[in-house]
């Protein structure tokens, strides 16, 4: 029960556990931009790989030196290894992300200003329905689940020999068919683009499949 | 649970095809519904929240083609809409929702609509809160194949504005989702405008005018000047005009001049005399008539049953249409006028040869609003020449059909909704 004193329950009390993580940076904000629509999801198609050995990589992770593509979806704030603040947005990914905020001021009737400014802050916190403004465009999808989840099956080439049997790149994950997954930490509630990868080096193929759930909630897609 | 909830997605993709526009829509008009059991919110009651689903699915009936029943016996893959309420973690759904704040609800294409119960949903009305009935019909709307429109005053508007009193869908929603599903068709009985005398504060009496139409056991009050009917319509007969027969009638006259005034309304072999002080129908008038009458009786001349009638006030005749015959009758002679009955080809010839009803008419229409008299059949109509017409085109015959035309094109959104629904 949601705890209230009051005769007409006019008290009820939310735990602060259930409180909506407000969008308060560019950072939230981006992924707003992308959850619903304005802004394209991360295409992990152009991930790339690169050997480990490389001294130009900028990333100085032990898990994540052979990625040289700026993560956004999927990392945590909490994660000490990699947040997307760490690496900076690319010159075109700084002008993706203010198109979207213009886009987004246009349609919401504010100033377009391309800045994240008070008003287009809190028209972000404004409460809103949970289907994206645009559809959020994807390569394949394999429907076979009634809630329109599918698997986008991602092949990579991935530097062999520095990764260990088993190692998992260390996103947040949640497993579609598992819904008590305790690995989903879950610090962009309701935001849910996800990844989850494994690295087999027993395969003699450098190919590997990563399996990312994006879901989308377009009512007018099969 | 993988290949149960394959198994609902294969029952219910046939559902779903490409409609006209190129647009995903439901291929059916008739569209079951059902407010999961494991998904009830702990706000309100359930009977509330089933109230108010109801009245949502209603109000989008009231726009569209599309009928809506609450469902809660047949299978679930027999349901194409599923409503619940959940936080977190729900229903099965991998979309979270995100707590108290921001995300309301969200609905998906197959025809699932979630509410986050961390949020406060209210009744309507109540002034605070979040009205759960605004909510539940911005995510019918995108279940029913709508994106979001970032027009002011949209109920497809992704952002949730406060309580407004008594919201309802404007015209560009209207034609949004006719543009999915198409306008409201359909036969007529009859339609009339009701006459009211009214003295202002100054003791002056002025005439006003309502518009109805009826189909069979329901009717709609329709406002010209909005070009559509009154929100909530249709309304059941009986409730609004009592005493007169069920299943809906044949043909509504006023006889109005200056020496009577009085209503008719006409089914099968009788007709009623309406007491508009009283409004209800007549058992017995001032004069000692009892009705129901006999057409025969009251109208000798005339046959019966008839298709349709209307009264001509410029020659103080009624005219009643059976098949391709009409006949006029002269209320001051009370027999009918000299010539009659007459082929409806003859008195009402058509403007452009071949477009006529010909005969079998559903309604005859003297319009306030447009001083006009409309001749209506099946989905169509037909506007019957007037003076101004002939003075501004000479070559137009008297009393001339013009070319027809779609009822749904000259009057908006007469909208059927579901039997059950008429009763809320």
């Amino acid at each position: 029960e949601k705890l209230f004193h009051k005769r007409d329950h006019s008290d009820v009390q939310s735990g602060s556990s259930h409180q909506a993580e407000l969008i308060t940076d560019k950072f939230t904000a981006e992924l707003f931009l992308s959850r619903y629509g304005f802004m394209k999801p991360v295409n992990w198609e152009e991930i790339q790989f690169h050997d480990a050995d490389d001294a130009d990589s900028p990333f100085t992770d032990d898990y994540l030196d052979d990625v040289d593509v700026r993560i956004q979806e999927g990392a945590s704030s909490q994660n000490p290894r990699v947040t997307a603040q760490d690496v900076g947005p690319t010159p075109a990914q700084a002008q993706e992300f203010t198109s979207a905020l213009e886009e987004f001021q246009r349609v919401s009737g504010l100033p377009v200003t391309g800045v994240f400014d008070e008003a287009t802050k809190t028209a972000m916190n404004k409460p809103r329905c949970g289907v994206p403004d645009k559809e959020v465009e994807l390569s394949n999808s394999d429907d076979s689940t009634a809630v329109d989840t599918f698997n986008e099956t991602v092949r990579t080439n991935i530097g062999g020999g520095n990764s260990s049997e088993g190692d998992i790149f260390n996103f947040n994950t949640t497993d579609a068919s598992n819904d008590t997954n305790t690995n989903d930490t879950d610090d962009f509630k309701g935001f849910g683009d996800v990844i989850n990868g494994t690295h087999d080096a027993n395969t003699d193929s450098k190919m590997e499949n990563m399996s990312v759930n994006v879901h989308q909630n377009e009512p007018n897609r099969r | 649970r993988k290949r149960h909830l394959a198994g609902l997605v294969s029952k219910n993709r046939q559902k779903r095809e490409v409609s006209e526009t190129g647009h995903m829509a439901f291929s059916k008009t008739l569209l079951r519904w059902r407010l999961m059991g494991e998904g009830y919110s702990s706000q309100l009651t359930v009977d509330e929240q089933r109230y108010i689903f109801r009245l949502a699915f209603r109000m989008w009936s009231e726009v569209s083609p599309l009928d809506f029943v609450e469902d809660t016996s047949s299978p679930l893959e027999d349901i194409d809409i599923r409503l619940g309420f959940g936080t977190g973690r729900h229903l099965g759904c991998n979309q979270r929702f995100d707590g108290t704040g921001r995300e309301f609800a969200h609905a998906w294409f197959l025809g699932d609509i979630h509410f986050d119960d961390d949020e406060h949903f209210t009744a309507p009305n109540t002034g605070s809160g979040i009205s759960l009935l605004k909510v539940a019909v911005h995510e019918i709307g995108h279940v029913l194949g709508l994106p979001h429109i970032y027009r002011p005053g949209s109920i497809m508007q992704p952002s949730y504005l406060p309580h407004e009193a008594g919201f309802e869908m404007d015209w560009m929603d209207r034609k949004a989702i006719q543009h999915l599903y198409g306008g409201c068709k359909g036969r007529f009985n009859t339609v009339f405008d009701w006459i009211r005398k009214e003295r202002t504060a100054y003791g002056e009496v002025v005439i006003r005018f309502n518009t109805y139409f009826m189909r069979d056991d329901w009717y709609w009050l329709y406002e010209n000047r909005n070009n559509r009917t009154r929100y909530g319509d249709p309304v059941a007969l009986q409730v609004g005009w009592r005493g007169i027969p069920t299943g809906g009638v044949d043909a509504y006259v006023h006889v109005w001049s200056r020496k009577r005034d009085d209503v008719y309304f006409f089914k099968g072999t009788q007709f009623w005399k309406y007491n508009q002080d009283q409004d209800q129908a007549f058992t017995q008038d001032q004069e000692g008539r009892r009705y129901p009458r006999r057409i025969s009786e009251g109208f000798p001349g005339v046959p019966s049953p008839i298709d349709t009638a209307f009264y001509d006030r410029r020659e103080s005749r009624i005219y009643f249409f059976k098949n391709s015959l009409v006949y006029g009758f002269d209320v001051g002679a009370n027999s009918l006028a000299r010539g009659f009955p007459k082929r409806i080809r003859d008195v009402f010839p058509p403007v452009v040869s071949g477009d006529h009803p010909d005969g079998n008419v559903d309604a005859a229409y003297f319009s306030y609003t447009h001083n006009a008299v409309f001749l209506l059949k099946g989905t169509g109509f037909w506007q019957v020449v007037g003076s101004r017409d002939r003075w501004r085109r000479p070559f137009l015959p008297r009393n001339g059909l013009l070319p027809r035309k779609e009822v749904d094109t000259q009057w908006f959104d007469i909208c059927n909704v579901h039997p059950a629904a008429l009763r809320m």
